[in-house]
Order: structure tokens, then C-alpha cells, then sequence
């Protein structure tokens, strides 16, 4: 129904706006409905303005800054509409240290609601890990599971042995 | 209800069965490339009903069967089990743990089993309706897949929307 | 033949002139998200002729001219210089140095300069054939498009091969 | 020329293959004209066997090793053909530590050929430049360039600052 769909938008979109503020720090964000006359089959566009800049073309963000708006966007689908777990696969890879930091912040606002898988190299997002599964392949082409421990190197990072 | 537990035997790259216990909070997958992380994803979507091989990476079902290594002879099937903790009754059956199956054998026959009996996916999708768990629910986002919703067409974007509304 | 310079001056983020030199070996080009790095793969994709907005992730050239910040108007026009060092006579002109720019203005007026003369894109594209070097080549790799080649189709491969060829 | 194209092709695969065993440790690879009696028009096939494994389809590959492969077919085209430069956006994004020093050495031993300009947010990338260009930036939406120097800390690690 019409005033359903725009109810949850409406939810979505506040979220929206909220979220990619923390995530970039400023700057603010939208997405609208391509034709407000057909609210039940028009697509949905967005628009984003990261602190300091004009709003921009989407295409023209850089690959973290699509990743940031991304994380946000989802993550307000998912407030909106919480599922008991989200798994992410690599979604870090195109961040900085500082935006992989707030990416941990976001997730770590969402675990009262939900689980969280995340698949990483980043050792940021590691530092983030509730439990560490390490899956290795001692045999060949075969894949097993090893426990993984955090230990204290000289710069006091943690690196995850197997 | 909460995910506690995602077994896997003769799938993909897990020719032997593996475990991953769920708790609470995140829970990290590590390792070096091509060890098996991505296929643990593809295993949470498979047996939840995923229909299409081409978004589990493969070209034909049978490619999630494991298929052989230098020192191994490939699989007869493939085994995927997923375990809920259920205390809360948000899956409409009035059991604390449900257990969902899918099983692919070489000949190409495949099985659902909820709660260790056969099921058809029809009554698995059911089930899981207006809970978020699905195959191609949002809440799981592939390898490579982070920026689909801001690249894909405001169309398809619809999409995604509708079904969380 | 080796690369000496580039310079841009109100291309995309690079309102303000800003110059890159290079010398033999590796340069390493870093700096936070959004700083402004694939900017300057763009510039010389652009540079070298590039003609889809598209593949530059505009939608238009006109995207190409600083567009403005919270504190500076928008540019009136995009420009960016290479400079080759042609001591090898690599390229066939009898110059130690070559240097390319590209113009382009608000109006949507554009310009090539070959050595600071007005020149056509055929004249720079003719310059540079066979050296490996112009806006499509295959020795550019963009971000996210490492593995092109790979998910590409068997026909367009054959392409990039044709070009090597 | 079918004898042009055959002699180029003929070199890239050897080239391909070696390039690829010296990324992977081992296995083997190669590239294969879809139909040999036509082989002016006919497309090209990948085939991919990473150490211990089985021959696979690209699709089943993992990230890090579609990046891997990737970059051994680029290099090996490299080879034949070189360029004056070559331009790599955040090529290894989706690499491991491991895998990362391989790369970073496949590319060392271009050097004598080419000029290699790398965008990274890798440190171990970052730790074999000749030259580093920092950008910023200090006013926010318009891009500049500073210089990057590398300081060691606790771990003995390099990191970059401004
Ligand atoms: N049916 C199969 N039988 C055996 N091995 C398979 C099968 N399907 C996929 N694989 C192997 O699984 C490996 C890929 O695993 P996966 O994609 O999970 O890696 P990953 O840990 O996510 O790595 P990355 O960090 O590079 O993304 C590949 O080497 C592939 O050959
Ligand atoms: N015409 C323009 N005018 C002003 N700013 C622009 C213009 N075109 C692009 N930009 C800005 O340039 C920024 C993108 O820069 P770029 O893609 O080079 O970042 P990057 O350093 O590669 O970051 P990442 O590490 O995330 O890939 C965006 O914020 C975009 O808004
Ligand atoms: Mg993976
Ligand atoms: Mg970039």
C-alpha cells in the first residue's frame, strides 16, 4: 500500500541521512523518489554531499566514499528493518585507517539488534571481533578451521596467529 | 531468534565437515586467499535456497559439490546445515533450535530437510518469511558487491526496498 | 621514451595547479579517501584522449572542470599537461621533450596542444602509436578493474590482445 | 597476420604460465584460442590451476587469486609489448600480506623497462616506492600534493605521514 511503503521510506531515508553524517563526519545525503506521482513503481535515486563538497554524482565519488554511502544506505534499510544477522564479505577493502574506524563504530551501534559475520584482511575490523574463526588450508585445496589468537607485537597492534 | 551454528561437508573447498559457532556480536572470518571465506558465504545462501549458480560464482549447481584436490578425490555430495536458536518463537514452529538442510549429490539429485525431515524449499521460504533470512536477503553482502545498490539502476534499488517495506 | 611530468589545473579535485614528477622506478601515490588520487588516473586517461565521460565517471565531460567547494566557485576550465622525456626519439619529432595538453572550457570548447601548438587528437593519437601509450591501453588498470581481463568475455580479450599484438 | 598474431600469442602464454607459477608458488596456467581454425577472429580462454588444486573455473576463484591472475596476464602482455609506463589503481586491494610481497616483486622486476605509478593505501606496497607522492586535502574539496615520509615506529613498520 501506498502509505506503507512511504512510512517505511520515510524511516529509511531519516536513517539515511543520520548515518552517512556519522560516517563522513558532515556533509548530507538523500535519497528521493523518482517520480513522487507514482510512488509505488518509480526508482529510487540518491544523492550524496560528503562534508566540504558539492553534492555530487555518485559516480564521481571515489571508491571509499561509495563504499561509506553504501555501508550507510544498507544500514538504514536494516534499521528500518532488522534481520537477526548481516553478513559482510570484504566490505572494508576500499578503506582508509580513519573511515575503517568508523565503519567499526557503525557496526558496533547495530549489535544490540543483530549478529554480525564479517569476512576481513583488515586487522582494524579485527580489532572489532566479539569471536575470530581463521580458515586455512594445510592440506591442499581443502579447507579447514583454526582458531586464531590476537597477540601484541612491537607496535602494540594486534596480528592474528594461527 | 539467532543463528548458533553453520556445518558444511563436501562443499566447495570444505571437503571435510567444518563448524561455525555463532555468539552474540561480531564474529570474524580470517585467512590468506583462496582458503575458503567466501565460501562460507556461499554456503549461508545456498542452504538457504539460493537457485542460481551464477550468484554462488559457479556456472552449474554441481560446481558446489567439492570437486577433487592434488591429494583428494572429489565429493558425492555436497551438505549444508544451518542451526537457529528458536527461544523466542520468531520462526513459527514451537521448537528452541530449528535445523535447516540442503543436500546436493552428483547425480544431481537435492534435498531440503527442515528439522531433519524432508522439506521442499517452498515450506524453508515460508518459514523464514518477514524475518530478513533469506538467499538474497540485503543483509548479506558479497565480495566485491558493497556499492551494488548505488551503482545498480534506480529500478533494481526499488527492488531492495520493497522487500524491506 | 620515459614520463617526466604531469600537471592539472581545475580538473575535478585539483582546482589549484598541482604537479607530479616522475623519474624511473616505482612512485607510490597516496593519501586518505576521496583526496583525490584516481583523479590524477583520470587526468592522464584524459590527457592522452579519452572521449567517454563514462570511463572517467562523469556523465558528461563537462565533469571534468572543478565544479566548485563550501569555499571556492567552480572552475572556468579543466586543463592538464604531460611532458615525455624523448631523448630516445621514441616518438618520431626531433625534441628532447614532448608535452600534450588537453583543454577544456565551460562552453564545452575544447582543445588539443602538441608543444604548446594547437593540434587534433589524430595528430597526438598518430604520435604515440605503437609506444604503448594512449588512453585505453591495457597498462592502465583502474580502480576495481584488475581482474577485467579475467571477467571480461573470451571476445573482448581477444581485443586487448589484438592491441598487444 | 595469422603468423603475427600467433608468434605474440605463443609468447604471452609461456610468459603467462611462468608469471603465474612465480604469483602462485607453483600450479599452472594458461590462455587458449576458443577456436584454433579461426584463429584471427576467435576468443581467448582462461584456464587457471592454482597450487593443489584442481583446474578451475576463473568464477570459482577466489578474489585475491582472480587479482593474482590478473596481474600475471596483464605482466605477461607487459612483456611483449612493453609500455614507457604503467598506471595501477589500488591493484591490491584484495590481497594478503602474502600475496602482496609476491606482487610487489613481480613488479620489481619490471623496473628495468618501465616507470610504475601505483596508487595504494598499502604498506607493503607503499615500502618498495622509489618516490611517494602524498595528496590532501587542507581545503576541503579541492585537492593538493605533500610530501610522505616514512617513519619507522614500534613495530618496525614504515607508515606514511604527512
Ligand atoms: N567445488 C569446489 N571444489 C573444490 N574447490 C573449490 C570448489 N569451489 C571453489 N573452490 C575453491 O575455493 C577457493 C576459493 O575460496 P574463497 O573464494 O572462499 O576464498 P577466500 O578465502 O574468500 O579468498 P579471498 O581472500 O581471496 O577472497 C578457490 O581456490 C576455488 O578453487
Ligand atoms: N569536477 C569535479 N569537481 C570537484 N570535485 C570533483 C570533481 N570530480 C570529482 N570530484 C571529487 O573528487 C573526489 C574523488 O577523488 P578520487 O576518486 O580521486 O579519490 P581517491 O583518492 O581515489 O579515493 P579512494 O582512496 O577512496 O579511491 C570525490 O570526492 C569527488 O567528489
Ligand atoms: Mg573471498
Ligand atoms: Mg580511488
Amino acid at each position: 500500500s501506498i502509505s506503507r511503503f512511504n512510512s517505511v521510506f520515510e524511516a529509511i531515508r531519516e536513517n539515511f541521512h543520520e548515518l552517512f553524517r556519522k560516517l563522513f563526519g558532515g556533509g548530507k545525503a538523500d535519497i528521493i523518489l523518482e517520480d513522487p506521482n507514482d510512488p509505488l513503481e518509480c526508482g529510487i535515486e540518491i544523492v550524496a554531499k560528503p562534508p566540504g563538497k558539492e553534492p555530487q554524482r555518485i559516480s564521481l565519488m571515489s571508491g571509499g566514499e561509495k563504499t561509506m554511502t553504501a555501508i550507510a544506505l544498507v544500514m538504514s534499510i536494516f534499521r528500518s528493518r532488522p534481520a537477526p544477522f548481516a553478513i559482510l564479505d570484504e566490505v572494508d577493502a576500499a578503506l582508509d585507517e580513519a573511515n575503517n574506524v568508523r565503519f567499526n563504530t557503525i557496526i558496533q551501534e547495530f549489535l544490540d539488534r543483530s549478529q554480525f559475520i564479517v569476512v576481513t584482511h583488515s586487522k582494524r575490523t579485527m580489532s572489532i571481533a566479539d569471536h575470530l574463526y581463521g580458515i586455512t588450508m594445510q592440506e591442499p585445496g581443502v579447507s579447514s578451521r583454526v582458531s586464531v589468537k590476537f597477540a601484541a607485537d612491537g607496535s602494540g597492534e594486534r596480528h592474528a596467529v594461527a | 531468534m539467532y543463528l548458533k551454528r553453520i556445518s558444511m561437508s563436501g562443499f566447495k573447498s570444505f571437503a571435510e565437515r567444518v563448524e561455525f559457532d555463532f555468539s552474540p556480536g561480531v564474529t570474524c572470518i580470517v585467512g590468506p586467499n583462496g582458503c575458503g571465506k567466501s565460501n562460507v558465504v556461499d554456503a549461508f545462501k545456498w542452504v538457504l535456497g539460493e537457485q542460481s549458480a551464477k550468484l554462488l560464482r559457479g556456472r552449474q549447481m554441481l560446481d558446489m559439490i567439492f570437486n577433487g584436490s592434488s591429494t583428494r578425490r572429489s565429493s558425492g555430495m555436497a551438505e549444508v546445515d544451518l542451526l537457529f536458536d528458536n527461544a523466542d518463537r520468531a520462526l513459527g514452529l514451537d521448537r528452541d533450535e530449528v535445523l535447516v538442510t540442503r543436500k546436493l549429490f552428483r547425480s544431481g539429485e537435492s534435498e531440503y530437510l527442515l528439522n531433519k525431515e524432508a522439506a521442499r524449499l517452498k515450506d524453508i521460504r515460508e518459514l523464514f518469511l518477514d524475518t530478513g533470512v533469506g538467499a538474497d536477503t540485503y543483509s548479506v553482502i558479497e565480495q566485491g558487491r558493497v556499492d551494488h545498490l548505488l551503482t545498480a539502476s534506480s529500478v533494481e534499488r526499488r527492488a531492495v526496498f520493497e522487500e524491506a517495506a
